[in-house]
């Protein structure tokens, strides 16, 4: 194959019919035209748009014999049947079919479609190939008009111009489901909400239940269809809201309904434009002030008057000593806080200031045995009940030794 | 006979002189030239349609480069386009 460059700089171009031959009907014409140009479309980034008027980057016109201002011409019947120029202004991919010429859809005489095609690799910039099997080898070949022309001589050549068709977007992955027993679960945001606590992880969320020793295993669409995955805090505030965080965003959720307004910019809270998202959130709700934790830095919020408390940021180990990590989540669960970092969770006695325990992450929902799959019920079927969960505070005297030991051990650490 | 004989052979070279014009920039490389060269130059243009078309190459006007020359085709230029 031959070609010239740069061919056209662009991949969108526009054809139009000049005239059309008196030995075809017009709707066959414009189908052999389109045909033509689509050979070259199935194997490049090259679009074309048919218009009825102006000037088009590739116009096509019927001819004979010396005809306009076209330096070539025609010769009557037989012999050249078409020509067209190699892309650029003016004449640049303007195709001439010879009209002294028998065009026809099929067999009989020229196949308007095969000569289209083949004038239209010159229209886009290729020269004539010695390939005797490419459709731009220069003489015509009565080839199956229903058979895909291009041999691989024309794909390599129309492809050194443009390239080749652009990649189909990648398949988004399908959505991990999270399981309860995974020693590495995480969570994104951990929140109570009534008497219930919410893990979201990913598209899902567990429920836990004060007094009930349930877990269920939900699509967060399933409750609130508006509101993405991936959150990255919530928190119960004072008013029987949970408010839900994701970058720059918050949502205000009550019951099963998402207010409307929302969601609104974390900015309308009192952060600065620095604070890009929000890691983590937790409601005291004994002094009604909300913490905000954004790396290692948390604020502070005071629901009754809706305005950061002065003198935060604070670093978060200031402010509770023990705690020198990023918090992925953060919730209060029977006057304690639990602050979790990848799959350790710390319980924290906000009055003392320190840590009473440390944990794994999924010890909320009672793995007999912590492993790589599901426990006890199925996930896949994306809502499950497990049996017989059992919340933290029912005493384990092998627990609280384990916890206390953690408890030294882990404290000079994080101190 | 060779008052025909002639005359054919001159519709073929007239032909071929108008392909390899046409398709093989002959009258623009050699309108320069002498006409002893210039029937070099055919002969030479010959054998690049010749190879370009995957015949023999011989450099002279056989039968199977006629017959090529006489096929209905595209008449943008082979070569110097």
């Amino acid at each position: 194959y031959g070609y010239t460059l740069p061919g056209w700089r662009k991949y969108n171009l526009t054809y139009r019919i000049i005239n059309y031959t008196p030995d075809m009907a017009r709707a066959a014409v414009d189908e052999a035209i389109q045909e033509g140009l689509e050979v070259w479309s199935k194997v490049t980034p090259l679009k074309f748009t048919k218009i009825s008027k102006g000037i088009a980057d590739i116009m096509i016109a019927f001819r004979t014999r010396v005809h306009g201002r076209c330096p070539r011409y025609f010769d009557g019947p037989l012999g050249v049947l078409g020509h067209a120029f190699p892309p650029g202004p003016g004449l640049g991919g303007d195709t001439h079919f010879d009209e002294d010429e028998n065009w026809t859809k099929d067999g009989a005489g020229f196949n308007l479609f095969l000569v289209a095609a083949h004038e239209f690799g010159h229209a886009l910039g290729l020269s004539h190939s010695n390939d005797q099997t490419a459709l731009m080898f220069p003489n015509y070949v009565s080839l199956d008009p229903r058979k895909y022309p291009l041999s691989q001589d024309d794909i390599n050549g129309i492809q050194s111009i443009y390239g080749g068709l652009p990649k189909e977007p990648a398949k988004p992955k399908e959505p991990t489901i999270p399981h309860a027993c995974d020693p590495d679960l995480t969570f994104d945001a951990i929140t109570t909400f009534r008497r219930e606590v919410m893990f979201f992880k990913g598209r899902h969320l567990w429920r836990i239940y004060y007094d009930i020793t349930d877990v269920e295993f939900e699509l967060i669409a399933s409750f609130w269809p508006s509101l993405p995955a991936d959150l990255q805090a919530a928190y119960e505030n004072p008013r029987d809201k949970i408010l839900v965080f994701k970058d720059e965003n918050f949502w205000m959720i009550r019951g099963y309904a998402v207010l409307p307004d929302y969601p609104k910019s974390i900015h309308t809270l009192g952060f600065p434009g620095r604070v890009k998202k929000i890691d983590a959130a937790v409601c005291d709700k004994t002094t009604r002030k909300t913490y905000f934790f954004v790396g290692i830095w948390c604020w502070r919020f005071d629901e009754m008057t809706q305005t950061m408390d002065k003198g935060f940021p604070q670093r978060v180990v200031k402010h509770f000593p023990g705690i020198s990590i990023r918090v992925d989540a953060a919730f209060q669960y029977k006057g304690f806080f639990f602050f979790s970092r990848g799959s350790k969770q710390f319980e924290y006695d906000i009055k003392t200031k320190n840590i009473t325990r440390i944990m794994r992450t999924n010890t909320w929902f009672q793995c007999k045995e912590p492993k790589n799959s599901s426990f006890g019920f199925d996930i896949n079927k994306e809502k499950a009940h497990s049996g017989g969960i059992k919340i933290l505070y029912h005493k384990s005297l092998s627990l609280f030794i384990f916890g206390i030991v953690h408890l030294l051990k882990n404290t000079s650490i994080y101190q | 006979f060779p008052l025909v004989r002639m005359t054919e052979n001159e519709e073929n070279m007239q032909l071929a002189q108008a392909y390899l014009n046409q398709f093989y920039s002959l009258e623009i490389e050699g309108n320069h030239l002498v006409q002893s060269k210039n029937r070099s130059l055919i002969d030479d243009k010959i054998r690049e349609m010749q190879a370009f078309f995957g015949l023999t190459v011989t450099g002279k006007l056989d039968s199977n480069t006629l017959e090529i020359m006489k096929t209905p085709r595209c008449g943008v230029p082979d070569v110097g386009q």
